[in-house]
C-alpha cells in the first residue's frame, strides 16, 4: 500500500 | 490549476473592480479545499517527488489560501452569507472519523492524507448546495466547477492506466475520487447541455 513515502500524486 | 487560477484571477483586486467580484462562489467550499490541500501536502517538507509535484502543491495551497483571503476578508462585503449555509461540520466530522478507521497506516501524516482525500470528495457540496439555493451559477463559476470536477475525473483515467501498466492502485484514492466525480456528474450534465450552449445554468426553482 502506498503509504506516505510512496505518494506521488496530487 | 486552471480552475483555481481562474478563481484567484477573477477575485483578484487588480483584475476586477470590487463590485465585480464574482458572486455565487461558496466560501465554505473554498475553506474545505484549503484544508484539503494543507492536510494532504504536509509531505512537501519531507518527501520530494519532482519539481512539478512540489510546484503544483505550493500553487494549490497558495492559490486556495489567496481565494479564501480575498473572498472572506478583502471582499467580505460581496460574500453571499445567506445562500452559503451548508453546515461544514457535518462534512468534516465524518471524514475525520472515517480517516481514523479506514486508512493505509495509522500515522499522523497518513491519517491527515486520508482525511484530506475523503474531505476533497465532499468539499464541493457546499458549492453545489449554494448553486441549488441561488438557483443559478455565473458562467465563470460553471467553468471553475467544470475544471475542478474534470481534474479528479481525469485522475480516474490515470488510475486505470497505472493499474494496467504499473500494477499499482490506491483503493482509498480511487473510491473517494469516484464518489467526488459522481457528485459533479449532475453539474457536468448542466454544464455541457447549457453553459457550452451559451446559456446560464438556471436550476428549476
Amino acid at each position: 500500500s502506498p503509504t506516505t513515502e510512496g505518494k506521488d500524486e496530487l | 490549476a486552471a480552475g483555481i487560477g481562474l478563481l484567484v484571477g477573477m477575485n483578484c483586486p487588480k483584475a476586477v473592480k470590487p463590485r465585480d467580484v464574482i458572486t455565487g462562489i461558496s466560501g465554505r467550499s473554498q475553506i474545505l479545499f484549503l484544508v484539503t490541500y494543507v492536510a494532504r501536502y504536509l509531505d512537501l517538507l519531507t518527501n520530494f517527488v519532482s519539481v512539478y509535484n512540489t510546484a503544483m502543491k505550493v500553487f494549490f495551497i497558495a492559490a486556495s489560501a489567496a481565494t479564501v483571503y480575498l473572498m472572506l476578508f478583502k471582499f467580505k462585503a460581496t460574500y453571499d452569507h445567506n445562500h452559503d449555509t451548508l453546515r461544514v461540520e457535518f462534512l468534516i466530522a465524518p471524514c475525520a472519523l472515517l480517516a481514523l478507521v479506514v486508512n493505509h497506516d495509522f500515522t499522523p501524516l497518513e491519517i491527515l492524507w486520508t482525511f484530506s482525500i475523503y474531505l476533497e470528495s465532499v468539499a464541493i457540496l457546499p458549492q453545489l448546495f449554494m448553486v441549488s439555493k441561488t438557483g443559478e451559477a455565473e458562467t465563470i463559476t460553471s467553468h471553475y466547477l467544470f475544471a475542478l470536477g474534470s481534474y479528479r475525473a481525469l485522475y480516474i483515467l490515470n488510475w486505470i492506466y497505472r493499474y494496467y501498466f504499473d500494477n499499482f492502485f490506491d483503493l482509498i484514492a480511487i473510491v473517494a475520487g469516484v464518489v467526488q466525480t459522481v457528485l459533479y456528474c449532475d453539474f457536468f450534465y448542466l454544464y455541457i447541455t447549457k453553459v457550452l450552449k451559451g446559456k446560464k445554468i438556471v436550476l428549476p426553482a
